[in-house]
């Protein structure tokens, strides 16, 4: 899973 | 970024065109539900608190303001606007979202990325929200029987913008080696499962035409 920064979805 | 997000993203803001047209602009909310409206205020307004610390792209930024400041507004303007107050139905529009808000809390607090974060929490809590956000509208429709026309196109480019992410995460998933989102995959599934029978009922009214109005059973 993609916790923290990674989250370049809207 | 791949075509399915970016199709997603702007089917996304056409949904928010579409009720915004309707709402200020016909200063009607004839078969909108306030109640879904508001937990998509909620939705985004504790998805993106990172816009406080997040400014990975310029592009996530301009949309989650523009997502956070559509949703108020509607809210806005649902609540206090003369006209559409007068328009509003607040007898039909009784879904008892208490039973969506508190599960997804709940959810959000167990299940999430990081259990040491508290943004993780809201964040995955604002996902499984958004997930069932829509039943009060579907609700509503299914009440009223008929849809019109403004609506169900409104309705259909809701459906249609996570639908899309599904394809996005799909298309991410076989292109980006260890890329895995499962809180958003099975969020994104339940989400646009709960519109395959608006999804039938839209198809078969507008293949005779776009401007026909959409008839639930």
């Amino acid at each position: 899973d993609c916790p923290g920064a990674c989250k370049d979805e809207l | 970024m791949n075509i399915f997000r970016f199709l997603g993203d702007m089917s996304h803001i056409l949904s928010f065109l579409l009720l915004l047209h309707k709402i200020v602009g016909g200063k009607s909310a004839a078969g909108i539900s306030l109640r879904t409206a508001e937990m998509y205020a909620i939705v985004f307004c504790t998805r993106y608190i990172d816009l406080l610390w997040n400014f990975a792209s310029l592009y996530n930024y301009l949309l989650k303001l523009l997502f956070i400041g559509a949703s108020l507004t509607i809210v806005y303007f649902m609540r206090y606007g003369p006209s559409q107050k007068a328009t509003y139905n607040a007898d039909e529009d009784a879904f008892p979202v208490q039973y969506l808000i508190a599960p997804c809390a709940v959810l959000g607090v167990l299940i999430n990325q990081d259990h040491s974060s508290p943004f993780e929490m809201v964040w995955a809590f604002s996902i499984y929200l958004e997930a069932v956000a829509i039943l009060p509208q579907l609700f509503l429709l299914q009440k009223q029987g008929e849809v019109e026309n403004l609506t169900s196109h409104y309705v259909f480019a809701l459906g249609a913008y996570r639908a899309l992410y599904l394809l996005n995460w799909m298309f991410r998933f076989m292109t980006e080696p260890d890329y895995q989102q499962r809180i958003v995959w099975l969020s994104g599934l339940v989400q646009t499962a709960l519109y395959c029978d608006f999804f039938y009922h839209y198809y078969q009214s507008k293949k005779g035409g776009l401007n026909k109005s959409v008839k639930l059973p």
